[in-house]
């Protein structure tokens, strides 16, 4: 494993412990997508089925059950906290799963390596990931006064897709069979997203300001 | 393509 992954899936953690301790912390999930966390948790269910199949490391499988049980509790504390619950901007979040869930099913139909149900589901991980940020993008350029916790969950799940990047280069020119365009066309995609969050989180860093992003 | 290379990411 080379440094860029290490750093990476630091940064992956790190945004959703972030995330955690804000929303027990200041009971309130004031700013944050539902529908993000949920499609986030799906696309763990999804692509981590093989925990008990396909032993990697114990470094992985560590990682893989903190992800899930970090995303599961993020999704339950935002549906069902008696508090926390009373918080969650629900008019706002009003992004269409199927928009991003149909798309993702059918190119996994279509374009799988293997036609078995571990294989198809974990292309569909791939694809939906890409995606998964957008219901949260579209409720921050809606929230005025977006919360700092908030805008640094979104920047360092971006810092995480950038730095995955990173090491897919090194790896490209480290390792002699490291070819995978379907994953480096999704996670080229997902990167793509962040740019314009990127731009106007660095604005308001510079100017000390308050993020906020244009409608 | 090498369809399990990515299998040990996450």
């Amino acid at each position: 494993m080379n440094v860029f992954r290490l750093a990476g899936d630091m940064m992956h953690l790190l945004s959703i412990v972030v995330l955690l301790l804000k929303i027990t912390g200041i009971k309130s999930c004031r700013g944050i997508s539902l529908k993000t966390q949920e499609l986030y948790l799906l696309v763990f269910i999804t692509r981590y089925l093989d925990i008990f199949t396909n032993f990697v490391s114990l470094y992985n499988t560590v990682m893989k059950l903190v992800f899930l049980g970090t995303s599961s509790a993020i999704v339950y504390y935002m549906r069902y906290d008696r508090i926390i619950k009373l918080t969650y901007d629900k008019e706002q979040d009003t992004f269409k799963y199927l928009l991003l869930v149909a798309p993702s099913a059918v190119l996994a139909l279509a374009t799988s390596h293997v036609y078995t149900v571990l294989e198809v589901l974990w292309t569909f991980s791939i694809y939906l990931e890409a995606v998964a940020i957008m219901p949260q993008l579209v409720l921050l350029q809606r929230t005025q006064n977006i919360d700092n916790l908030t805008g640094n969950y979104v920047f360092l799940l971006g810092s995480y897709r950038g730095l995955y990047i990173l090491n897919w280069i090194y790896r490209f020119f480290t390792e002699k069979h490291y070819r995978q365009w379907l994953v480096w066309t999704c996670g080229v995609v997902q990167t793509i997203i962040y740019c314009d969050f990127f731009y106007y989180y660095f604005l308001s860093w510079q100017n000390n300001e308050k993020l906020a992003l244009p409608a | 393509g090498s369809e399990t290379a990515s299998k040990d990411e996450l």
